[in-house]
């Protein structure tokens, strides 16, 4: 049988209205906004403490609402990855 | 090998004497120092101003060889989001890994502790993200901390290397990484140097490792001391160079630092690779801090060599390039980077070319290789993607697949430089395929781009699969990415070399000023190889004396997959002189010699093969109508008769209409009742009796005349004594058949005789012997009874009779 996908409770979403924008979204539905991804613009990093912390299914619930605010252009489920040191 | 030299730099670092892969040590012995790093320091080179940071498990800040070159600035915490990269401690001591790692970049040096990084003055960091669940968004974080400000970004790890893993960064990674390339460094972009896969004994294929196998950035495999591939190292065609790692036992070992400020020689993989190349690059970049991403790329292919490297598929591509798969383009070499990259002029902008996109789809049969070429101008009508020389190569493909690991992927570019995309994995069950995988080859690099590329799959089924599942190959898409001029070979190129090290002594900390002050050289800058040329080199000159080696040739430019690029003064077997290009040009397959590239264009045929003079073409098998000519190696035209002779014009195998095979030759067919007889070369009459004939003589017939017997190949019109005539389906005769044994005559049936020969008595439709059975009492009768012995043809002369006679 082929790997499963491990899901997390984190997401990654793209708002491209600014990061206050992002966190009212975020505390909208639940999540907390952990701040931008990195260098990427309008790309925010979410976290929702009521969802399982790994789960081999993306679990549908209120927070699930969030894709289709109008103000958010996309939403990533972040998926937890295995990575070997070389 | 470099003879020890006692004017060599000198440091106090405990383990200095054990860093083999830095230096010289045993004065009196020759040694390998093939990577050049302490010229490189010698020509005042330490990676000064240049910024490292480790993407890994954290780093030991206080590590007293790392303390002093630590900077807070290119470090973050990820993991535990905070500023702090400290590693977690525990028993295991499992989160050493990023802090053996820094400190073969930036150990400082002469400080009686440890080491000696390669970039003993760079600033080191550490990003922690692996200690912790590792998502798109750790890795995207991670790779765009403060951009402008870190310059390399080492990472030693990545999917699992089990051989059967195909993942990549994700949508966020990806997009930091294009980031850091176009905005990172200030515009300059930013250097990502990864270790290449270390599941060699898994025969992993870092093409299925989507960091290796992108273009932003750059991979690191390992060779041993002695140039041998260690057990871990994968092959694939993204490797880009290759820096020294531990091998087997026998072999001398990399020294680091290690966790609770401790030493150690346990490192080893291919992530003592990617952080040694991270500090040669820093070196490079204090010598020229200008050099964009794609810069050291080039610089990296133009200074790495294959010296001692062992590897089987060594091959010198389109652009006179030696690569291979387990290596890239070889060894790296700190010092010529340094001088490349002093005098170094920024390479024309990248352009990115769609060659092709074929979604026509095809099957994918076992044990079959499937081939599609596609003819590219390499978007030269159009101006801002025109790619002539080539960097990378992409091929996107979608594939469906019952079984992943039974895959080779090949591509081959119009020079001939076969690029293996993906190898067979031995433990790759997954009936995912592959859905708009991207893989990479760097082994094109400088080759021309415009002409016909040829994608190459191939099933090889293992064992354990069903051999009649077939897969797909749905769509392949050929991406070229490089430039529309030479990046480097212009008229403008060549710059006054300074002849002088552009250091002095105050801009050093006076320890290292102290230490310098007694080994600074004033050294000609001489990179170019000034030696004699092969014979068959042109007036451009050449890289090294071989043939090889030539930047034109005098005669003739002799290139291709196996044997390579050389000059030669006459072609081989199986090419033909193409005068106008001075190039062998291969001739079709089985053509020993050949006027042109073409099926039909053959003038002789290699062994196993038959020259066909009508379509000057070199076939395995003759066509009809010809045979083989081992002697002339030609298809010779049989006898006007047959249709397929043997051997011989006149042996006929098969006759055309209208004729019939006589011995082994092809006869006309003669009227009913006669006979081709070839003394007279004309139709005869058979014998009266014979409908057909071999012959005049009446036991020459093959059918006999009407109401006429065959017995013993004659007709006669009734059948002998003993005989009873039988008709056979399909025969328009009857035959004589032989009654039972001593029987005279028989019924037409032939199953019951009618009369007996003397001595026999006919008995229920047989003929048994007129003796008695002198043991044939009452009991044993009654057993020949019971049984129905009688019956039987078989037992009939078992004292039927006298049973009979006695009731």
């Amino acid at each position: 049988s082929n790997p499963r996908t491990v899901y997390s409770n984190h997401w990654a979403v793209r708002v491209p209205g600014g990061p206050e924008v992002a966190s009212e979204l975020a505390a909208k539905y639940g999540y907390l906004n952990l701040g931008q991804v990195g260098n990427l613009e309008n790309y925010y990093h979410f976290y929702h403490s009521k969802t399982i912390k790994r789960s081999t299914y993306s679990i549908r619930g209120t927070h699930s609402f969030l894709q289709m605010d109008p103000k958010v252009e996309w939403v990533q489920q972040q998926e937890i990855k295995k990575r070997v040191k070389r | 090998h470099i003879r020890a030299d006692q004017n060599l730099l000198y440091f106090n670092d405990p383990t200095w004497s054990n860093m083999w892969y830095l230096h010289c040590e045993n004065k009196s012995s020759r040694c390998r120092s093939e990577m050049n790093i302490m010229a490189a320091w010698q020509r005042g080179y330490t990676g000064k101003n240049v910024v490292v940071s480790i993407l890994d498990d954290g780093v030991e800040r206080n590590h007293p060889d790392l303390v002093q070159n630590y900077d807070p600035f290119a470090s973050y915490d990820v993991n535990g989001d905070d500023q702090d990269p400290s590693p977690r401690y525990d028993a295991n001591n499992e989160n050493k890994h990023g802090t053996r790692c820094a400190g073969e970049v930036a150990a400082s040096a002469n400080n009686s502790y440890c080491i000696v990084g390669i970039a003993y003055n760079a600033r080191i960091g550490g990003i922690r993200m692996l200690d912790g669940d590792v998502t798109d968004v750790v890795e995207a974080k991670s790779l765009g901390i403060r951009p402008d400000y870190i310059d390399i970004y080492s990472a030693s790890w990545g999917p699992d290397d089990d051989g059967k893993t195909v993942d990549g960064p994700g949508s966020l990674a990806r997009k930091a990484f294009e980031d850091g390339i176009k905005k990172g460094r200030k515009g300059l972009g930013s250097i990502f140097v990864w270790a290449s896969g270390n599941g060699g004994r898994e025969r992993d294929y870092c093409s299925c490792d989507g960091y290796t196998n992108s273009i932003y950035t750059i991979s690191i495999s390992s060779t041993t001391e002695n140039g041998y591939k260690p057990w871990y190292l994968e092959e694939c065609a993204s490797t880009l160079a290759t820096t020294y790692s531990s091998g087997a036992f026998y072999e001398r070992k990399i020294v680091t630092t290690d966790l609770r400020q401790r030493c150690t020689d346990d490192h080893t993989g291919t992530s003592v690779s990617a952080p040694m190349v991270a500090g040669i690059i820093a070196l490079a970049l204090e010598a020229n801090p200008l050099l964009n991403w794609r810069d050291v790329q080039h610089l990296l292919v133009k200074t790495s060599r294959s010296v001692h490297l062992r590897a089987p598929d060594w091959r010198t591509n389109g652009a006179g390039r030696k690569v291979s798969h387990l290596y890239g383009f070889g060894l790296v070499d700190a010092e010529a980077m340094v001088v490349e990259a002093k005098k170094w002029r920024t390479v024309p902008s990248q352009h990115v070319c769609v060659g092709t996109s074929d979604k026509r789809p095809r099957f994918i049969r076992a044990d079959q290789l499937i081939r599609t070429t596609a003819h590219t101008n390499a978007c030269a009508d159009r101006g801002g993607q025109h790619v002539a020389y080539v960097e990378h190569v992409v091929v996107q493909v979608t594939i469906s697949h019952p079984r992943r690991g039974d895959l080779q992927i090949n591509l081959i570019s119009p020079s001939g430089t076969k690029s293996q995309l993906l190898g067979r994995r031995t433990f790759d069950y997954s009936n995912e395929g592959f859905k708009n995988w991207e893989f990479m080859t760097v082994h094109c690099w400088g080759e021309k781009a415009e002409g016909e590329w040829t994608l190459e799959i191939q099933d090889i089924p293992s064992q354990l699969r069903n051999p009649e599942t077939q897969g797909k190959l749905k769509e392949w898409t050929l991406i070229l990415y490089g430039t529309a001029e030479h990046p480097y070979h212009s008229a403008s190129f060549h710059h006054s070399r300074s002849r002088t090290l552009d250091i002095s002594a105050s801009d050093l900390e006076p320890s290292k000023a102290a230490v310098f002050q007694g080994h600074l050289e004033f050294i000609e800058e001489e990179d170019e190889y000034i030696g004699p040329c092969h014979p068959e080199c042109g007036d451009r000159g050449c890289d090294g004396p071989s043939e090889e080696q030539c930047l034109n040739c005098v005669h003739y430019s002799l290139g291709g997959v196996k044997t390579g690029r050389k000059c030669v003064s006459a072609c081989p077997s199986g090419f033909m002189a193409d005068v106008a290009s001075r190039r062998c040009r291969r001739c079709h397959r089985g053509c020993e010699t050949c006027f042109g590239r073409g099926q039909n264009q053959c003038s002789s045929c290699k062994r196993g093969f038959y020259f066909q003079m009508e379509t000057n073409s070199c076939t395995i098998s003759c066509s009809a109508g010809t045979y083989a000519d081992d002697s002339l190696k030609h298809c010779l035209k049989c006898h006007q008769n047959c249709r397929k002779c043997i051997g011989y014009p006149d042996r006929c195998a098969v006759c055309k209409d209208g004729f019939s095979l006589s011995g082994s030759m092809c006869v006309p067919d003669c009227e009913q009742g006669t006979f081709y007889n070839p003394a007279f070369m004309k139709c005869d009459k058979c014998h009266s009796s014979c409908q057909a004939c071999l012959g005049s003589g009446k036991d020459q017939c093959t059918q006999c005349a009407k109401d006429f017997h065959l017995h013993d190949w004659r007709c006669v019109p009734f059948c002998g004594q003993g005989f009873y005539s039988e008709e056979i389906p399909g025969l328009p005769h009857k035959v004589c058949r032989r009654c039972e044994e001593n029987c005279v005559s028989c019924e037409a049936t032939g199953k019951n005789c009618v009369r007996c020969k003397e001595g026999y008595s006919l008995l229920s439709g047989s003929c048994v012997t007129n003796h008695t059975c002198s043991n044939a009492d009452e009991m044993f009768c009654e057993m020949v009874k019971s049984s129905k012995l009688c019956e039987r043809k078989l037992f009939i002369q078992f004292c039927c009779r006298t049973c009979l006679l006695a009731g």
